[in-house]
């Protein structure tokens, strides 16, 4: 058994929440602030059996990851003539740690 | 030292936390959301001696574990001429996950 | 690579996180209630390098160690013709748990 603890997006959540429950794979999710950016985001518990660890990592890597993503700047509006054209800007991300557990007990 | 992360359902989770106090068990609170449910629960941590281990869990079991309730359903009040008599629905239930400590320092 | 747990009073909070960001320390912080005064208080999580746990540490020592303080005390300015002296307090202090971790990935 590990307990897996996933920082990710807020906006990668709920997204990354149905892909767990499609895998039957059984999560407890906390809101949480980023240190750095003061922004909310969520952190996921994920109490796994050995041998399905890699399924979860899955999971997020599929459904959290860092990604490139084309918005249309509001920035470029403002320019005299300009057109909104699209920006590339990074989103997403997961930053997650494996932890050992030494007993798993269900009452 | 071992540190248990012990998730409850969120009815339970006030009787829990006196009851840790009673047995001078200290321990920490977080407000949680369910994975499948998306109901709010609640999760303890509590950094324990090892030598007291079984006294968390045996407090966990005592109030927190899952068992059947007999409610009397509204749902039976619609049916024609219907009594309200009892049902049977489970409800509680907690997992609980022992991680070892490496170290511990109170500042 | 370690995974700190630290459990700090809420008015050590800001000034702590501001000084993990200042020692480029990464965290994540979590609002949490103590079992026993049931007054909100602080958790956050570090995921650090072995090496630097110590850093870590440090910064915890530095920012939210339980020290006394004077204040002034509404109390005494109830005592007829009472002046109001400042009186010794308790505040601060952390409760700090360094848990091993197996495995670390970013996405
Ligand atoms: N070792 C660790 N232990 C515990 N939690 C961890 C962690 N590493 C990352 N996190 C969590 O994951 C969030 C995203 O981190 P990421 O490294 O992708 O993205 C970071 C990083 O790219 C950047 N960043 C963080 N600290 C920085 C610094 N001192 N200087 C420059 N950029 C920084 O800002 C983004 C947001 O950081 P923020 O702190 O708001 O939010 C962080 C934090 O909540
Ligand atoms: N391995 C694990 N790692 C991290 N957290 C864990 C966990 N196992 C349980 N939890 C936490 O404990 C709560 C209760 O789980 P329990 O298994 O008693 O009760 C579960 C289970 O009986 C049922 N359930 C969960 N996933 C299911 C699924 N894929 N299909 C059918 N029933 C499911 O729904 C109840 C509520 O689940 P919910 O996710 O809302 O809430 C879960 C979740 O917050
Ligand atoms: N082993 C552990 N596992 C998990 N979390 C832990 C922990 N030890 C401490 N904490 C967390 O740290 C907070 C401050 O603990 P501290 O021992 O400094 O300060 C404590 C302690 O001085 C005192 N206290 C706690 N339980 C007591 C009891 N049964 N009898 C008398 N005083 C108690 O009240 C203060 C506030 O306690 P509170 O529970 O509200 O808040 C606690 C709790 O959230």
């Amino acid at each position: 058994m590990k307990m897996i603890v996933a920082i990710v997006q807020a906006k990668d959540s709920s997204r990354l929440r149905k892909a767990f429950t499609a895998a039957s794979i059984q999560v407890t999710q906390l809101s949480t602030t980023g240190g750095f950016l003061r922004e909310g985001n969520a952190t996921f518990l994920i109490g796994i059996q050995d041998d399905r660890v890699q399924d979860v990592l899955n999971v997020i890597k599929k459904n959290a990851k860092s990604r490139e993503q084309y918005i249309t700047s509001q920035m470029h509006m403002d320019v005299e003539g300009g057109s909104a054209f699209p920006v590339n800007v990074k989103v997403g991300g997961a930053t997650v740690f494996v932890l050992p557990v030494d007993d798993f007990i269900k009452f």
